[in-house]
């Protein structure tokens, strides 16, 4: 279950410091 | 607590303080137990939130009902922090619908943890496009409410709590990051910066923080990348 939890606070951390918005 | 004495609590519909007693209990219950214990609570269980939810929406009370909803909102997001709940969530046609409706200026640490949650839904690869479904949903409310679909964001920009500030921009900034099409990403934009976010800017960019700057730059970033592309 280890790598099944903890998206929403991966998302948002990821919002947070900008990496979420890295041009692919 | 198992998850099932809280789907029997929930099903009995309590109310205000024994409501709240509840889903505080219940929030730390979701965080805090295995996958195994969110997927008993399951599907009925969001259900009965969701619901409980839109009865509070409904009622409009002030007081106990935020306080009720809020506590809604966390343990939406205790509940979504795994696969198993996340697509849960994704799949009830009410979930985004109900957070996009719990957008209130007027409860700025409430709208703080939905306007995150709804940017971390925005910004999730799959399924895709779900920042349409979310920029349907505002769409929707606002039609409902006869205003501007951005002005909820536009009016959390107002107040003086930073960290709503912040969760505002990283809403626009999802929304408009997610948009693979140039026009849609001008067009949301431009939308935005008419309805008064240039004005916002303009003050936001005096706050010195940190968490504001990075989302600040961002949105600078795309404007700058999107301008050059046209």
């Amino acid at each position: 279950e280890g790598d099944e939890t903890g998206i929403m606070d991966g998302l948002m951390e990821a919002l947070q410091s900008g990496a979420a918005f890295r041009r692919k | 607590k198992s998850a099932m004495m809280y789907i029997q609590e929930l099903r009995m519909e309590p109310r205000d303080v024994q409501l709240l007693g509840c889903l505080e209990s219940l929030r730390v219950s979701l965080n805090n137990n295995p996958v195994s214990w969110v997927q008993n609570f399951g599907g009925e269980g969001l259900a009965l939130l969701l619901n409980i939810m839109r009865k509070i929406q409904d009622e409009k009370d002030e007081n106990m009902g935020v306080k009720c909803q809020h506590e809604i909102v966390r343990c939406l997001k205790a509940f979504m922090n795994n696969k198993y709940g996340l697509k849960a969530m994704l799949t009830s046609v009410e979930g985004i619908p109900l957070l996009v409706r719990a957008v209130n200026p007027r409860v700025p640490h409430m709208m703080v943890d939905v306007v995150k949650l709804l940017s971390a839904i925005c910004i999730l690869e799959q399924p895709d496009n779900l920042h349409e479904r979310v920029l349907e949903a505002i769409t929707e409310e606002a039609e409902k409410q006869d205003i501007e679909r951005f002005q909820p964001l536009l009016s959390g920009m107002n107040k003086p709590n930073i960290a709503l500030k912040n969760g505002c921009m990283q809403l626009i900034n999802a929304l408009i990051s997610r948009g693979e099409e140039l026009d849609y990403r001008i067009h949301i934009r431009s939308e935005l910066l008419r309805l008064g976010l240039r004005e916002r800017l303009t003050e936001v960019r005096t706050i010195e923080n940190e968490e504001l700057r990075v989302q600040l730059s961002v949105f600078d970033d795309q404007a700058e990348d999107d301008s050059d592309e046209l």
